[in-house]
């Protein structure tokens, strides 16, 4: 464990427990992409289903057990509970999902470290992960401009993804053989996406107004 | 090679 990944791991924790906060508290999801909330479940559900044969740390365990159950409940609160769902604007959120998860699949069917389940499913996981914010970054682009909390939750997690690159970097020089290659590339494309979000994140900084993104 | 089990990361 580095510096790196574990500022990465609770930055990355932030962002779901700000967002389950907003949630329970306002009773509101305005803004938030249903769609993402359950790519973000599906993509710890693939990579954390290892939990329960081989045990890592406690460290371990417990974190794959926080992600899992703050973006169920996420999804749960947005699609069942009886406040919050009404403010989920489902005619906004079409971003058939279904698009990406696909040739994410299909793209971990070819590239993969080993051809077992567990690992097809990891490199999955990773790939999907990578494109799952999409949903919500085609949402923000059409509301225009976001609340804070939004905002906050897109750059922790982007956050997280860059301070994760950090730590492969100082992995690869520490480690002899820490070389993982699907990890690196998908890590990469991820935290690329959002780097133009990063960019009129920090100019409605500077002019600390309400975050306008270009039509 | 990177065995499967050194997926230590989160």
């Amino acid at each position: 464990m580095n510096i790196f990944r574990l500022a990465g791991d609770l930055t990355h924790l932030a962002s779901v427990l700000v967002l389950l906060l907003k949630i329970h508290t306002i009773k509101s999801c305005a803004g938030i992409s249903l769609k993402t909330q359950e790519l973000y479940a599906i993509v710890f559900a693939t990579r954390y289903l290892d939990l329960f044969t081989t045990y890592i740390s406690l460290y371990n365990t417990l974190m794959k057990l926080i992600f899992l159950g703050s973006s169920f409940s996420i999804v749960w609160y947005i699609r069942k509970h009886k406040i919050v769902r009404r403010s989920y604007d489902k005619d906004q959120d079409t971003f058939r999902h279904y698009f990406i998860v696909l040739p994410c699949f299909v793209l971990a069917l070819i590239i993969h470290e080993k051809f077992t389940v567990r690992e097809v499913l990891w490199a999955f996981s990773l790939y999907l992960e990578a494109v799952a914010i999409l949903p919500q970054l085609v949402l923000l682009q059409r509301t225009r401009n976001i609340d804070n909390l939004t905002g906050q939750y897109v750059f922790l997690l982007g956050a997280y993804r860059a301070l994760y690159i950090l730590n492969w970097i100082y992995r690869y020089f520490t480690e002899p053989h820490f070389v993982h290659w699907i990890t690196w590339i998908s890590g990469l494309v991820q935290t690329l996406l959002y780097a133009d979000f990063f960019y009129y994140y920090f100019q409605s900084m500077k002019n600390n107004g309400k975050l306008q993104l270009p039509a | 090679d990177s065995d499967s089990e050194d997926k230590d990361e989160l």
